[in-house]
C-alpha cells in the first residue's frame, strides 16, 4: 500500500459518504443520477466476487463491504425512500444501461486476462467502472444548476480516479510484475472523463462562483 | 505472483 492508493481510496470513501450524506439529510437525490448508482453497483457486484474466496487483507475485506453496501443502499434510497425518491428527476436521467453494459460485457468477454468467470466478470467491472460515470456527467449538463454536495461528489470520484493512476506509476516502478495493460487503459479513459468537469469545476473554484456546465 | 495488476485493489 503506497501514499497513492490509501489517498485514492480516501477520495472514494469520501466520495460515496458525501452522497449519503446528502441523501439522508437533506432527504433529497436531486441532480444525482439514479443510472450511474446502479452501474456503480453492479461495478462492485462484479469486481468483489472473490470477496469470501481470496482473503487480501482486513483493509480490502471492510472496504469492500463498505462500496458493497453503500452502492446498494444509495440505489436503496433513490428507488424506494418515500421521501427521497420523489426528489429523483427521471425525466432527466434518460441514459440507457444497456448501451453502456453491453459493450463492456463484450469487451471483457474478449478482451481478458484469464477467461474464466471471475477473471471476465472482474474485467467487466473495470471496464463499466470507466464509463459508468456518463450518466451522471450528462445530467450534470442538463440540469445545469449543481449543487455543492453533487459537485463535490463528482469532484472526488475524478480525484480518486487520478490518484490511483499515479499509484499505477508509483508500483510499475516498485513492483513491475503487476502491471497489466488493462487496468492502466480501462483507468486512463475513466480519468480523461472527468477532464471536462475539472476544468469548470476549477474555474468556478477560483473565480468563486457557483459550478455550472455549460450547455 | 502471476496476478494481475489491481486484485488488491479496490
Amino acid at each position: 500500500m503506497n501514499i497513492f492508493r490509501l489517498a485514492g481510496d480516501m477520495t472514494h470513501l469520501f466520495s460515496v459518504l458525501v452522497l449519503l450524506l446528502k441523501i439522508h439529510t437533506i432527504k433529497s437525490c436531486a441532480g444525482i443520477s439514479l443510472k450511474t448508482q446502479e452501474l456503480y453497483a453492479l461495478v462492485f457486484t462484479t469486481r468483489y466476487l472473490d470477496i469470501f474466496t481470496d482473503f487480501i487483507s482486513l483493509y480490502n475485506t471492510v472496504m469492500k463491504l463498505i462500496f458493497l453496501g453503500s452502492s446498494f443502499s444509495i440505489v436503496w434510497y433513490i428507488r424506494r425512500h418515500k421521501i427521497v425518491r420523489r426528489s429523483y428527476d427521471k425525466d432527466q436521467d434518460t441514459f440507457r444501461h444497456y448501451f453502456l453494459v453491453i459493450p463492456c460485457l463484450v469487451l471483457a468477454v474478449f478482451i481478458n486476462h484469464k477467461f474464466t468467470f471471475k477473471e471476465v466478470m472482474w474485467t467487466f467491472s473495470l471496464y463499466l467502472e470507466a464509463v459508468a460515470i456518463l450518466p451522471q456527467l450528462v445530467l450534470l449538463q442538463r440540469t445545469r444548476n449543481i449543487d455543492n454536495l453533487t459537485g463535490q461528489y463528482v469532484f472526488l470520484l475524478g480525484a480518486y480516479r487520478a490518484l490511483y493512476i499515479l499509484n499505477w506509476i508509483y508500483r510499475h516502478f516498485t513492483e513491475p510484475h503487476y502491471v497489466h495493460w488493462i487496468t492502466w487503459i480501462a483507468g486512463v479513459v475513466q480519468t480523461l472523463l472527468y477532464a471536462d468537469f475539472f476544468y469548470y469545476y476549477f474555474q468556478s473554484w477560483k473565480n468563486n462562483e457557483k459550478l455550472q456546465l455549460p450547455a | 505472483k502471476d496476478q494481475p495488476q489491481g486484485h488488491d485493489e479496490l
